[in-house]
């Protein structure tokens, strides 16, 4: 473990809890979409498919990350498509998920580094969660706005894949330990953020709200 | 750098 990863995992949690905040606190998903956060879920579960297949004594940390996120993104979808459905903004995250799901599925089985099923499903997890953001920023193009909560919870989403690289870079050096697949994926993930990090530098930092076109 | 047998990352 390094200072990089720690800080991308804690990012992420604090992604997590900022959306689950801003849900049950105004009781509403608006601004969110409920696509991104159902690819979030199957990211983790077909990443974390191994607590289910052989039980796991809850003794280090890591088991429990992987249940938290498994738990909060699951958790999250429950109260965007049930508790506060009346809320959701169906009509504007109106980007095919599907188109997102199939390549990956159909890249995860042509590059992989071991044809056997725990490893397609974790590489279909680590193309799906590159292109998981997609429909959020697209939802938010559509709105032409972001609520600044929704922005806080986009800058911590994108910083826990960017801390990675810093992660990865520190790993080739001390540990010469190097994935690929995670690599690559890792990186289209996170410069697909960047127009995003550029408005929240620029904007809501300065106590702006973003407001699309820019 | 060898490529990792286990993902040990979450």
């Amino acid at each position: 473990m390094n200072i990089f990863r720690l800080f991308g995992d804690l990012s992420h949690l604090a992604a997590i809890a900022i959306l689950l905040l801003k849900i049950w606190k105004t009781r509403s998903c608006a601004g969110v979409s409920g696509k991104t956060q159902l690819l979030f879920a199957v990211c983790f579960i077909t990443r974390y498919i191994d607590l289910f297949l052989h039980f796991v004594s809850l003794y280090n940390t890591e088991k429990v990350m992987k249940l938290i996120y498994i738990s909060a993104s699951v958790f999250t979808c429950y109260l965007i498509f049930f508790k506060f459905k009346a809320t959701y903004d169906g009509n504007h995250d109106s980007m095919r998920a599907e188109f997102l799901i199939v390549p990956a599925a159909g890249l995860a089985c042509l590059i992989n580094t071991k044809f056997d099923a725990i490893e397609i499903l974790w590489t279909f997890s680590i193309y799906l969660e590159a292109v998981a953001i997609l429909p959020q920023l697209f939802l938010i193009s559509k709105t032409g706005e972001a609520e600044t909560i929704t922005s806080h919870y986009l800058f911590a989403q994108g910083s826990y894949r960017a801390l990675y690289i810093l992660n990865w870079i520190y790993r080739y050096h001390y540990e010469s330990h190097v994935d690929t697949i995670a690599i690559v994926a890792g990186v289209v993930q996170t410069i697909l953020y960047c127009d995003f990090f550029y408005l929240y530098i620029t904007k809501v930092v300065k106590g702006q709200k973003i407001v699309l076109p820019a | 750098p060898h490529a990792s047998k286990k993902h040990d990352e979450l």
